[in-house]
């Protein structure tokens, strides 16, 4: 099902005799409107915006012109509404949900905005790994300053049955590393690393990653996006990146309602691949991702 | 997008960026230009400086609702329901309220009424100490609307003036969660008259359009929000959705939370929420 814009590009398409450049430009107002109320980047939009035109005045027009002596089996809306959406799936993909074990104990550390889902989601991912990957998890509640965050994790590794490791020296670079000592001695071959939730200009903190990541060097850095985050998607995810060069990407929440636009965004302009996403506040679920349902969704 | 011929399509554009990537939204956007372009003549918009003070105006006029401090002696005790989808800072809130009402003067109990998540209670429990108030709190599992049920007696038998419950996060899709948080409501109504006397709604100033449907479905689900708490303004998002929502739903921004901290929580004010929005 499309969303009211991409109807009403459809239909501004459907109304011609024979379509014309305008005519495109019509319908790319419409989707415009459509991608900018899910969410999509303001500038990632023009962009995109700007790929599907070149795109459409040559196939569309040409195909409408075709149209007019006899039947198709595409109308040209129907085959602009299809460059939309093979453009989402292509800003989406490749798909790559691998996660990267390369050393005795591997590293998955968790980072990202507060209450982005962080600590649920290291609970979720060890869970999958363990179950789909025949991996041995121990999550590290490196979260020293929320209020009961190291309970918390502590809870949902019982509900588990998976190690945590804590500590109440209030020393995360600390934990995170000498986590990594206590997972080879419990027999453990993965390390999860629940970070405190910061804001991608808290220089401080954002500091504090930077050392965590140079004193364990984890293979696989995800950030957390809450999947109902508006603008603000590209600037946390990049500046994030920037500092650690993030791996790739979990999108949080997206058993509501939120369309999700920022997905597009992170990916167009970091490269990272999303690689699973929270369908839900129970422990197993969690999915790997795949773009052709997150295009639908944006698409409306 | 703004299909009129009058403004200069490229102060236009400058215009458009300043306020989607503020989270001011399509729909929105298009009201506030129509209601400046209506309003003012062509000659004044061709003057970009004149239509960006003009926008900035209308935006002012629309969050600038009446909202006085809470009337504590409406309540016995004056209940406070926050609510909100999860991770918004609804605990965290509560904190910094609770703080700040009780160095006003004022008796405050919390009511940990999040039953549900993981170490919720034991969070609430933290900030209780940082504000200095006590926290009622159920079994683990317990009914949520007991626990605030429970609180109010609580405050009643210690001569607490206010009560402020704490409810789990939830996603305003989920109905069973939704018809839960009316039975809380209800159960508050039988616990003291009029409770409760505020319910808030918390947004995370980093969300996009969805806002705008959860402070709908909210609403309609609890008969009316009184307010809204504004968290996280101190990160790079402006928070651009609540210009629509209280356009439409007329409830008042009371407060923003502007960081982690216990003093963290300020009255909103509508002139510098909007020079921030532009700046
Ligand atoms: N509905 C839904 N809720 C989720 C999902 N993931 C997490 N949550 C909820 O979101 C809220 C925040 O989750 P946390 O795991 O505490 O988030 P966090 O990023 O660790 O928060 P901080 O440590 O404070 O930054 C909790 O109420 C979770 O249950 C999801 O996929 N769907
Ligand atoms: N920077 C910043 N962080 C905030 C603010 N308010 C809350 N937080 C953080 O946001 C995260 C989530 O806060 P909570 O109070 O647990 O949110 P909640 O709505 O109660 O979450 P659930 O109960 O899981 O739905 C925590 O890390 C808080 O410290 C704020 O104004 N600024
Ligand atoms: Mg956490
Ligand atoms: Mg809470």
């Amino acid at each position: 099902t499309l969303s009211k814009g991409f109807r009403a590009a459809k239909r501004k398409l459907s109304g011609v005799a024979e379509i014309h450049e305008d005519d495109i430009d019509e319908a790319l107002r419409e989707v415009r409107m459509s991608l900018l109320e899910a969410d999509v980047d303001f500038k990632v939009t023009k962009n995109f915006l700007n790929r599907v035109r070149e795109k459409a005045v040559g196939e569309v027009v040409r195909l409408s012109a075709k149209a007019k002596n006899r039947k198709v089996k595409v109308t040209p809306a129907e085959h602009f509404i299809s460059i939309c959406k093979q453009e989402l799936e292509h800003l989406m993909g490749p798909v790559d949900t691998s996660l990267n074990y390369e050393r005795h104990v591997s590293a998955i550390m968790m980072v990202g905005l507060q209450g982005s889902g962080k600590t649920t989601t290291a609970a979720k991912l060890a869970r999958f790994i363990r179950d789909f990957q025949a991996r041995k998890p121990i999550l590290v509640a490196a979260d020293v300053y929320r209020p009961a965050a190291i309970d918390q994790l502590k809870v949902l590794g019982e509900r588990l049955g998976v190690p945590v490791y804590y500590e109440d020296s209030g020393d995360p670079i600390g934990i995170c590393s000498r986590a990594l000592e206590t997972a080879k001695d419990k027999g453990c071959d993965t390390a999860i690393f629940d970070t405190a939730g910061r804001l991608a200009i808290d220089d401080t903190l954002m500091n504090e990653l930077e050392k965590i990541q140079e004193k364990t060097s984890p293979e696989n850095i995800l950030l957390v996006s809450d999947a109902m985050i508006g603008q603000d998607a590209v600037r946390t995810a990049s500046e994030f990146n920037r500092r650690l060069e993030l791996t790739g990407f979990i999108l949080t929440k997206l058993d509501g309602d939120a369309r999700g636009g920022a997905a597009l965004s992170i990916k167009e302009v970091t490269g990272r691949p999303i690689k699973f996403i929270g369908m839900g506040e129970g422990l197993d679920q969690l999915e790997e991702f795949r773009p052709d349902g997150l295009a639908s969704r944006i698409l409306g | 997008i703004f299909g009129r011929q009058v403004i200069e399509p490229d102060v236009l554009e400058e215009l458009e960026e300043v306020l989607f990537t503020a989270d001011i939204g399509v729909k929105t956007a298009q009201a506030l230009l129509d209601r400046v372009q209506d309003k003012v003549s062509t000659k004044k918009l061709s003057d970009p400086k004149r239509l960006f003070s003009e926008i900035k105006q209308e935006i002012e006029n629309i969050l600038a609702l009446p909202s006085e401090d809470f009337d504590i002696s409406r309540g016995n005790p004056f209940v406070i329901m926050m609510i909100g989808v999860n991770g918004t800072g609804k605990t965290t809130t509560i904190g910094k309220l609770a703080s700040q009402l009780k160095e006003a003067g004022h008796n405050v109990l919390m009511a940990a009424g999040d039953t549900f998540r993981a170490a919720a209670v034991e969070q609430l429990a933290v900030w209780g100490e940082r504000a200095g108030c006590d926290v009622i709190r159920g079994a683990e599992g317990a009914d949520p609307g007991a626990v605030v049920f429970d609180a109010i007696q609580a405050a009643k038998a210690r001569d607490a003036d206010i009560v402020i419950a704490d409810t789990a996060g939830r996603l305003h899709t989920k109905v069973p969660l939704m018809e839960e948080l009316k039975k809380i409501k209800r159960v508050a109504a039988k616990g003291t008259t009029g409770a409760p006397h505020e319910i808030l709604l918390v947004l995370d100033a980093t969300t996009g359009q969805n806002a705008i449907n959860q402070a709908k479905i909210f609403s309609e689900a609890l008969d009316g929000i009184t307010g809204i708490v504004l968290t996280k303004l101190d990160g790079t998002a402006k928070g651009g959705v609540i210009v629509g929502i209280t356009d439409e739903l007329k409830v008042p921004v009371r407060f923003i939370g502007i960081g982690e901290g216990v003093q963290d929580l300020r009255r909103f004010k509508p002139r510098e929420f909007v020079q921030a929005l532009f700046s």
